[in-house]
């Protein structure tokens, strides 16, 4: 469970990272 | 932190808790440098934890503002032009600055003034958004937190700021 807790959170990261990435028309 | 919006901020994120404070301040009088206090608020945040629970619900939910607050001031270049918001901040924060430098050399010290010093201090943070600071912005950042932490300290103890 340890590795999917981590994965989910890693999913969400990295949706925060291109929201942020859109934000400042970085993509 | 509830009236802004946010859930509560999490212990993780006090470094932000003053650019926050800020944002909200500024909010109705100068819209384009609170959406960058909280573009800085986020960068920051996202560097510090994006992995607890509590702090990923806080980011996404800062993160619903600032999307928010790009869609109501869409048409602003200060906001589609990061050089141009870059400018606006750098320009913000200077006036800040000399307003509380004015005060100071005129020996009137007051809360505003601090506050001014201080605000001018997190604006100068503000802009690592935009790259790396120039020398004079790092000394003028420099400056006005050792005034406002100086003048405050004085004021606090009775004494008359040199």
């Amino acid at each position: 469970t340890g590795s999917v807790g981590t994965s989910v959170a890693s999913t969400e990261q990295d949706e925060l990272s291109q929201r942020l990435a859109r934000l400042r028309d970085q993509v | 932190m509830a009236a802004s919006g946010l859930p509560p901020l999490p212990p993780q994120f006090k470094a932000v808790q003053h650019i926050l404070r800020s944002a909200q301040e500024l909010d109705k009088r100068e819209p384009v440098v609170a959406y960058y206090c909280r573009l800085y608020a986020m960068q920051t945040g996202m560097k510090i934890d994006s992995k607890t629970p509590e702090c990923r619900k806080f980011l996404c939910k800062l993160m619903d503002q600032l999307e928010a607050m790009k869609k109501q001031l869409g048409d602003n270049e200060a906001i589609t032009q990061e050089i141009v918001g870059c400018a606006h901040v750098e320009n913000y924060a200077l006036k800040m600055f000399l307003y509380a430098d004015n005060e100071d050399r005129a020996g009137r010290f007051h809360k505003n003034m601090i506050k001014s010093f201080y605000t001018a201090s997190l604006l100068i943070d503000v802009l690592t958004v935009f790259g790396e600071l120039t020398d004079e912005n790092v000394q003028h950042r420099k400056y006005a937190r050792w005034k406002a932490a100086y003048i405050h300290n004085c004021l606090k103890n009775g004494e008359t700021p040199q």
